[in-house]
């Protein structure tokens, strides 16, 4: 079982990857790799043996076949289709964010309740459907990702159709706790609790 | 030196105690608490035993009290002033949450360099401001987190304008690596890394 913690450093290497391999260097050691994008090459070493024969003795790693290979691993080298429930200030924020789309995941829909937005979109175009069309249109396409965007007391009912229509994975940004079976991959993101912790080190007068 | 993960900890403690003080319960046991909460009973009693003697022998923790206390350590009792540079898409959503409110977090103002966005509001009305009153206007009121919701490019040089003006913490949505002083707080939140975990979950065909 591998951690968020190895998954969010993989996200960070491969974005090492992606700066050098636009900067056209072929190799570089894992030593090279933490001096120059300040890391821990001994973590390095660890966090990619654990998935495979990476490095060439003598010469380190090859850019463009590292980078590859930490596509494949974080399921980046096919194209990831998401949709987001809730077309509200939030949802509508993330579904117009190009950045999404650069690294691979396609904003496919958004999805609400409310009569007065279903059947327009976002500024960007993002269509915003009938979520009780969620069922049929995922089992028309393919939505790997689902993002809750709904306010907390609809986000457990909101999680449940999502699970129903076959959607593995979920990114929560509504507060409480939602339950989901033991196949359902969930991630919540708190923004308070994000501004709590700085609170604290405010309160407590330390240092970062 | 308290680690992330410990704040965490206790902001999820705060919430519990809220939903029992709102039910009116008076005395709750370490134990209980992890019960109701699925939370795990050795820890809530390690974690608040780092900040103090809060539990009574026999009786367990006192909500009200427990309460207090934990919004104390979190420094929660006081109002927070947030500001937000960058009325974009995300900083515009982020300043007309009302949940940050109800959490003790004013947001204060948005910050933008465009012409047409300055002197405006965000459609909560919340003011717009030209960033480059951002240090006098700092001096005249008290600003304890600044939010970067700005394009990548400009992250760096907003963030040290937020630092110039006196503020120590910082929530920063902006991908890529920023640099700031030893005494400065920076939490970021990469939403695209949080999506690349779910991938990897997703393509390595494992369960939460
Ligand atoms: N806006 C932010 O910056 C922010 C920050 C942190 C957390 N959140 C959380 O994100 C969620 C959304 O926040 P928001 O500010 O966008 O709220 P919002 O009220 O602007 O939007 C919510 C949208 O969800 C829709 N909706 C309600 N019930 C639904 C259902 N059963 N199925 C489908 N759609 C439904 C509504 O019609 C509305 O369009 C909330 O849970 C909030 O707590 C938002
Ligand atoms: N929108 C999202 O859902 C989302 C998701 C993840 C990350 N982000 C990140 O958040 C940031 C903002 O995204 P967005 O979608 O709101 O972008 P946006 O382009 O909609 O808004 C950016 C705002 O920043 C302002 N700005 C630019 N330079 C500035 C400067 N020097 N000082 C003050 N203001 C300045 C612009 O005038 C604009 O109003 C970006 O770094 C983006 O990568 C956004």
């Amino acid at each position: 079982q591998v951690s968020e913690l190895t998954t969010n450093r993989l996200s960070v290497y491969l974005r090492c990857l992606n700066e050098l391999d636009a900067a056209g260097v072929q190799t570089i050691s894992s030593q090279a790799l933490a001096e120059q994008f300040r890391l821990n090459a001994a973590q390095i070493r660890k966090d990619l043996a654990y998935f495979g024969e990476f490095g060439v003795r003598g010469v380190g790693y090859y850019v463009k076949d590292l980078r590859r290979h930490l596509r494949q691993i974080l399921g980046l080298d096919r194209r990831l289709r998401v949709v987001i429930m809730g077309a509200g200030n939030l949802g509508l924020a993330l579904a117009d964010y190009p950045g999404f789309r650069q690294e691979g995941f396609e904003i496919a829909a958004l999805f609400d309740i409310a009569n007065e937005k279903i059947g327009h979109g976002s500024r960007g175009g993002v269509p915003i459907h009938d979520i009780r069309e969620l069922k049929p249109l995922a089992r028309r396409d393919r939505f790997d990702i689902a993002v809750i965007a709904v306010p907390a007391p609809h986000a457990q009912p909101v999680v449940d159709q999502v699970i129903a229509a076959g959607i593995k994975a979920i990114l929560n940004f509504s507060p409480g706790a939602l339950k989901v079976p033991a196949e359902v991959k969930l991630k919540s993101v708190d923004l308070t609790v994000s501004l709590e912790s700085l609170s604290f080190y405010l309160a407590q007068g330390e240092t970062g």
